[in-house]
């Protein structure tokens, strides 16, 4: 705008760090939550052995509209979410969802009695996304 | 896309009834269509009851054959040892099975084993029911764990002639209906402070295995010596062994998709060492530095 900088500007200058706030400190963000569960909770202990306790973690959080390389979403997420903002908005907005996991060793009992050790793929999120 | 080999009948696809349509009071294998109730029983316990969102099914609740304290206590020791205190598989670990699993011998199903011939059964036998082995469970390795009585004094040493039989029921042979596989050998080993010996008998059983026979029918022999049978003496005389049944133990590579491949998992770090970002907190992505912590407050050593 073009002001006298001499003068006392009628309004203070638009604070820009604040302004770049909501992008680098954006509220609720899309992140990894921790959560714990035994299997007594679910009455499986009289069945599965091992782990007594098991953090699977979960994701939660806004997506932004600015994606990209913060989060490892692919550029489909920032194309939905302008439909999303400008085309059409029964189009869902990207989700946060788990993007890499790790897996779990299980020690049970199966019906006959006999025990067995398995390693299943995926059962803990370690990562986020938005898609 | 499903991977090529993946059979189609061991995944639950989207095709499940919604249960809350279905009365509960019935089996829930019932409300699945029949493709995926085949896929549904060839799941394990731990995923039927997921798919089931953890309602009361009747897996969980069916009655339990109690196992063998020993066999339980050396499934918790192989468990220790394969995974970490949080139950993930120990990434230095470089064996090539996911699934272990122990059988204990059939002891009430001795008779009423419809399979077997009248008097087919001696005292010395075993018969192993493999039923809960699935088709996508291929076997590495079997063993036949034996452990020691408490009584045997701990410090001696043993020679053994193990004399191993197992009977195959052939019914489509009337010339043979029952052949007979043995092998002899002789092993020699010191009872210390650990009460288990295991003896490899993967070339005996893998043919049994592979053919998808479920009924292993096995008859063991062990003639053992305490002490060096060089200088044995009269007194060092054949002592009763005092073995427990043994269980057999299967080391098995499970292919299904809901199985974790070690080496999967491998090939997928070489081929994109760079992971997407994990937003744990602001920091992350400006420093992006080695040791952060991570929501459990654990300092997360990220490796390369």
């Amino acid at each position: 705008r073009d002001e006298n900088l001499n003068e006392a500007p009628a309004t203070p200058p638009y604070n820009l760090s604040e302004y770049f706030k909501q992008f680098l400190f954006p509220q609720n963000e899309c992140e990894l939550h921790s959560f714990r569960l035994s299997f007594s909770q679910l009455k499986w202990d009289k069945w599965i052995i091992a782990p007594h306790r098991y953090s699977p973690q979960y994701c939660k959080g806004d997506c932004p509209r600015v994606v990209g390389h913060r989060y490892g979403s692919p550029v489909h997420t920032m194309v939905q979410n302008l439909i999303y903002e400008k085309l059409d908005s029964s189009v869902p907005k990207p989700s946060c969802v788990p993007a890499e996991y790790s897996p779990l060793s299980v020690l049970t009992i199966e019906p006959d009695g006999s025990i067995v050790y398995k390693e299943y793929e995926d059962m803990i999120a370690t990562k986020c996304t938005c898609r | 896309p499903r991977s090529r080999d993946s059979a189609a009948s061991d995944r639950i696809s989207g095709l499940l009834v919604a249960p809350e349509e279905i009365p509960s009071e019935l089996n829930p294998l019932l409300r699945l269509p029949k493709g995926v109730r085949r896929g549904y029983a060839l799941l394990p316990p731990l995923l039927k009851v997921l798919s089931d969102q953890g309602r009361q099914s009747w897996e969980s609740e069916a009655p339990r054959l109690q196992p063998d304290s020993r066999a339980l206590r050396y499934m918790k020791r192989l468990y220790k040892m394969s995974a970490t205190k949080e139950g993930i598989p120990k990434a230095n670990k470089s064996h090539l099975y996911n699934t272990v699993r122990l059988f204990t011998p059939c002891s009430e199903c001795k008779h009423s084993h419809r399979d077997l011939m009248k008097g087919d059964l001696h005292s010395g036998d075993l018969l192993f029911n493999l039923d809960r082995v699935t088709a996508l469970e291929h076997l590495l390795k079997s063993v036949l764990l034996y452990s020691f009585d408490t009584s045997v004094p701990t410090s001696s040493s043993f020679t053994c002639m193990c004399h191993l039989s197992v009977k195959e029921h052939d019914f489509s042979s009337q010339v043979c209906p029952s052949v007979s596989h043995t092998v002899a050998f002789s092993l020699h080993f010191e009872v210390r402070k650990r009460k288990w010996v295991e003896i490899d008998v993967t070339s005996f059983l893998q043919p049994l295995i592979a053919t998808n026979r479920r009924n292993i029918h096995m008859a063991v022999n062990f003639t053992c010596l305490m002490g060096d049978p060089q200088h044995s003496t009269e007194q060092d005389s054949y002592i009763n062994m005092a073995l427990v049944p043994p269980s057999l133990l299967l080391y098995l590579n499970d292919t299904s998709e809901q199985a974790y491949h070690r080496w999967n998992s491998l090939r997928r770090r070489r081929k994109n060492p760079v992971r997407p970002r994990q937003r744990n907190s602001l920091l992350a992505d400006i420093t992006d530095d080695e040791g952060r912590e991570n929501p459990q407050g654990k300092r997360a050593s990220r490796r390369r």
